[in-house]
Parts: C-alpha cells; sequence; structure tokens
C-alpha cells in the first residue's frame, strides 16, 4: 500500500500505492514515467463493403476508446546486488516483471498476456502504454526495420490532406524495434523484441500493442478469426520491452546512440548455449 | 551443410508476408513454427561442432548425418564431443531441462557483434544459491530471483524451476564465447569453501552502453 522504489547506481523507478509504475529519477531529477496496459474491443463489421470490415488479422480496427484492465496492481519486490524487479499482477491475464539490472542504465519490462477472456464474445486488442510529461507536439518516430528513425505526426500525412475515419488506427504505425518522443527538455524510447503496431495518441505517450484475440475474420481471404490458441486456451504471450528514458542532452553518446547501442544489443543477443559438467571438476574444466 | 540447407528452406518459406506478421490461417502458422523448430533444432548440431572446435581445435568433425545422408532430425548430443553446447529454446517461459535438473553446468556466451558485449544471464533454476565462475576461476556475484506466480501458472510450461539464476557475463568479445562453470552450493560446506565474499562485477564509471558507445 505504501510507495515502491527499485534501482541502480543510475537510476532509480518508484511505484505509486495502487502498484502502477509513477516515476523515474536520474542524476536527482525526478520525472513522471507511467505505465499501465489497456485494451481496444475489436470492431464487428458486416464485412460487405471496406468501410465496415472486422478487426482482423489484416485489419486493426477498435470499436470505441481503450478500455482500462484494472485500477489496482498487486506487486512483489525482489531486491538485490544483481537485479532489483518489480513484479505486478494487473489481472489473471495480465502480469509483467519491471527490473533494473546493476549495471544497466535502461528499464527492462518483461509483460506476460494471455489467456485474452472472450466469454462476452468480444475480441480484444491488449497494448502497453507509456506516459510521461515531454510536450511532444504531436510529434513520434518509429522506426523502418531497425535502421532509420521515420517522423510520424499525429493526425497528419506528409503528402495529402488527411480526413481520417479512424482516430486511433490511422494513428497506428509499424514498429519494428524502437518508438520515441522528445521535447527539448526530455526523450523516451521503448525498444520492442518483435514487430508491433504502435502510436502516440496524446502528447508524451507512446503505446505498444503487444497481444491481440478477435472472433471474426476480416474478409481479407483468410477466412479465420485471429484467434490463436494453445491446449485448447487462447494463447499466453511473452515479451520485452525495453525503455531508455532521460534528459535531452547535446552530449556524446546521444540519447539515440544509446538506444542504437541497446537495440543492437537486445535483437542481436549472445547465443547461449549449456553443457552439463557434473562430472567435471572446476579445475579439469578449466 | 544439410543442417543449414534445411534452415535455409524454412527461411525461403517464411520470407513470405503471412509467415512474418502472422496473418495465415492458423495450422499454416503452425506449420510454419514445426518448419523453423526442426530446422533450428537440426542447425544444433552445427553450432555443437563449431563451438567444440573453438574450444578443442582436436575435435575436426564433421555434422552427423544419418544412413540417407539426409539431416538427422534433432540430433542428440555427441558422447564423443567433450561438451555438448545444447540450446534451450524455451527460456523465455523461463524454462530449461538441463540448468534445472544440474548440479554443475556450463553456460556459454557466443557474442554475434563486433564489439565487445554484456549481458545478464537469467536461467531457470531448483536449488537456492549457486557459485559462477570464468576461465580465470573469478568467482562472479550472482543471485537467484523467484520467478512470477504468473509464469509458474503458464498451462503448458511443464517445468519445475522456481528461481532464475541471474549474473552479469562481461567482456564477452566480438565474435567469440565465453563460458561459466555454474555449481549448485548446496550445503554449508560450500558456503564455507566459498566464504570469500563473492567479487561484484567491476564497478563500471559508465553504464555498460556508454563504455561500449565511449569504445566506439
Amino acid at each position: 500500500s505504501q510507495e515502491v522504489t527499485i534501482g541502480n547506481k543510475y537510476l532509480n523507478v518508484s511505484f505509486d500505492s495502487n502498484g502502477f509504475l509513477s516515476s523515474i529519477t536520474i542524476d536527482g531529477v525526478t520525472n513522471r514515467l507511467r505505465q499501465t496496459f489497456v485494451y481496444y474491443e475489436g470492431a464487428l463489421g458486416n464485412n460487405e463493403e471496406f468501410r465496415n470490415r472486422s478487426s482482423g488479422a489484416y485489419i486493426f480496427r477498435p470499436n470505441g476508446t481503450e478500455k482500462s484492465v484494472t485500477e489496482n496492481v498487486q506487486v512483489r519486490v525482489v531486491k538485490g546486488a544483481t537485479v532489483q524487479e518489480v513484479h505486478q499482477v494487473f489481472s489473471e491475464w495480465i502480469s509483467q516483471v519491471v527490473r533494473i539490472y546493476a549495471d544497466e542504465s535502461h528499464i527492462e519490462f518483461e509483460w506476460m498476456v494471455g489467456p485474452i477472456p472472450v466469454e462476452d464474445g468480444v475480441g480484444k486488442e491488449i497494448v502497453s502504454r507509456f506516459y510521461t510529461a515531454a510536450q511532444s507536439g504531436g510529434v513520434f518516430w518509429t522506426d523502418a526495420n531497425g535502421r532509420e528513425m521515420i517522423r510520424r505526426v499525429r493526425n497528419h500525412r506528409d503528402t495529402w490532406n488527411l480526413d481520417l475515419m479512424e482516430k486511433i488506427s490511422g494513428n497506428y504505425y509499424p514498429v519494428t524495434a524502437r518508438i520515441a518522443l522528445e521535447d527539448d527538455n526530455l526523450r523516451l524510447a521503448v525498444l520492442n523484441d518483435r514487430a508491433q503496431g504502435g502510436s502516440s495518441l496524446a502528447d508524451g505517450s507512446l503505446e505498444l500493442m503487444v497481444h491481440r484475440r478477435l472472433l471474426h475474420d476480416d474478409a481479407f481471404g483468410v477466412e479465420e478469426a485471429l484467434n490463436e490458441k494453445a491446449f485448447g486456451k487462447g494463447l499466453v504471450a511473452r515479451g520485452k520491452h525495453w525503455v531508455v528514458f532521460g534528459a535531452k542532452k547535446p552530449v556524446s553518446p546521444t540519447p539515440e546512440a544509446r538506444e542504437r547501442f541497446l537495440q543492437n544489443r537486445v535483437l542481436l543477443p549472445n547465443w547461449m548455449f549449456f553443457s552439463d559438467v557434473t562430472e567435471f571438476k572446476y579445475d579439469d574444466w578449466q | 551443410e544439410p543442417h543449414l540447407n534445411v534452415l535455409r528452406e524454412a527461411m525461403g518459406v517464411m520470407q513470405h508476408h503471412d509467415a512474418i506478421t502472422g496473418t495465415e490461417k492458423q495450422h499454416v502458422a503452425n506449420d510454419y513454427a514445426r518448419m523453423l523448430n526442426r530446422a533450428v533444432g537440426a542447425c544444433g548440431a552445427n553450432t555443437q561442432a563449431v563451438l567444440n572446435q573453438i574450444v578443442d581445435p582436436k575435435f575436426k568433425r564433421s555434422a552427423p548425418r544419418s544412413r540417407s545422408g539426409l539431416p538427422v532430425e534433432h540430433p542428440a548430443p555427441y558422447p564423443q564431443y567433450k561438451f555438448a553446447f545444447e540450446s534451450c529454446h524455451l527460456l523465455n517461459v523461463s524454462k530449461c531441462e538441463l540448468t534445472e535438473s544440474k548440479d554443475s553446468f556450463t553456460v556459454t556466451l557466443y557474442n554475434p557483434l563486433a564489439h565487445a558485449g554484456h549481458e545478464y544471464v537469467r536461467v531457470p533454476v531448483n536449488g537456492e544459491r549457486y557459485i559462477v565462475r570464468d576461465y580465470r576461476n573469478v568467482e562472479v556475484s550472482s543471485q537467484v530471483v523467484p520467478i512470477p506466480a504468473s509464469v509458474l501458472n503458464i498451462p503448458y510450461r511443464f517445468s519445475n524451476a522456481t528461481s532464475e539464476l541471474v549474473f552479469l557475463a562481461n567482456e564477452l568479445p566480438p565474435l567469440g564465447f565465453k563460458s561459466y562453470f555454474v555449481t549448485r552450493a548446496i550445503d554449508s560446506l560450500d558456503d564455507f569453501i566459498h566464504e570469500a565474499p563473492s567479487v561484484a562485477p567491476t564497478p563500471s564509471e559508465q553504464p555498460l552502453d556508454d563504455q561500449v558507445t565511449h569504445w566506439q
């Protein structure tokens, strides 16, 4: 019920009394950094005409705005010399570990979503959303296959006057490796471990879609709803986001450079191999 | 070569946008997963052979082949190899048969990047305390962290591990590898033997990322 803080010599993050991540402190300066999960209900169309297609494998089409998952998160804190982490339980089907390793200057979010409940007959599309106080002015950046960052502007297209019919999915873009926003003082970047849809629907906030379960085909040829199961239950998906947050400083390495090095490391990770050495003494092995 | 071809063929099929985005029919998606799993398993023989050759150049053995000359489906570790160098493909759901069941095992990290790297290793275990040593017999500080209950309850995880062993693998050479010898500290005797305070990773002035950037 009280505030919780984890961190290392570079940064500390705090969780409010409801268990939500609420702020980050770097070099003694505290900034707002909130994270939660929300979900969109998938639209159900008659699929006869283009504008009336259901949300499905080829389409993200929410029915209305986001729904929140919970007002209260159970947390469990683990602190040690190598890693500090907070285990969060948002609901029966959404949990997450927020961890900070002793020698890293980023935050690791290991989310786990599923089986997504559909007893109400409604498909759901789950999003992890980050909020900061950055005055990003509707501008955000998404990567192109892990290489350049493309500048995106909410409710805008560079080459034509946009009349946006879908206010949410019309602002979603493919995020293969990284999505970021900034203002003159702050920069927030979220690196993902697999291609996801993402956007910034309000200044200072970023979101990435982590899992979806839909119940109607979208009439684009598969004739099958995007409703993946495992062992008869909805699929459980587990993945990671890495958050790099900090002051926008023209110093080397720039925040963007740090993000790129981290991106290289997490997306081209070391290969791990294991050997059973029960019959060896250390000296033999050495 | 035949093992690599199995992976080449699978990756050839996976160029299709459906395979990349998962918009194909469910049974096709399941078949893609089957193809990839078989191909990556077959290439386990190649990584085993290469790592054994690097570790002990005397080993000059070709990848295993079945009598018909086709790649062995899931090559079992070969007793004649000094080390099995097995992979655990379910670490993402905190499952690894070998690290969960053995009191001594090695973790070998191969760094595919062209510059030195580091990584916090996390492997599922069943013990409370472990001694992690690198090749210079330097003990690396480690921590055993509980696996979240929500992960333990994943319906099809089939693992007894309730914790993960975490330690920092530092100074991983570019396009090279580094191994760690991990022993479960089973009784107080071990604690006594290893009373020496564990060596915390060299405290770095800058975050490790910046070090690499700085080195760049």
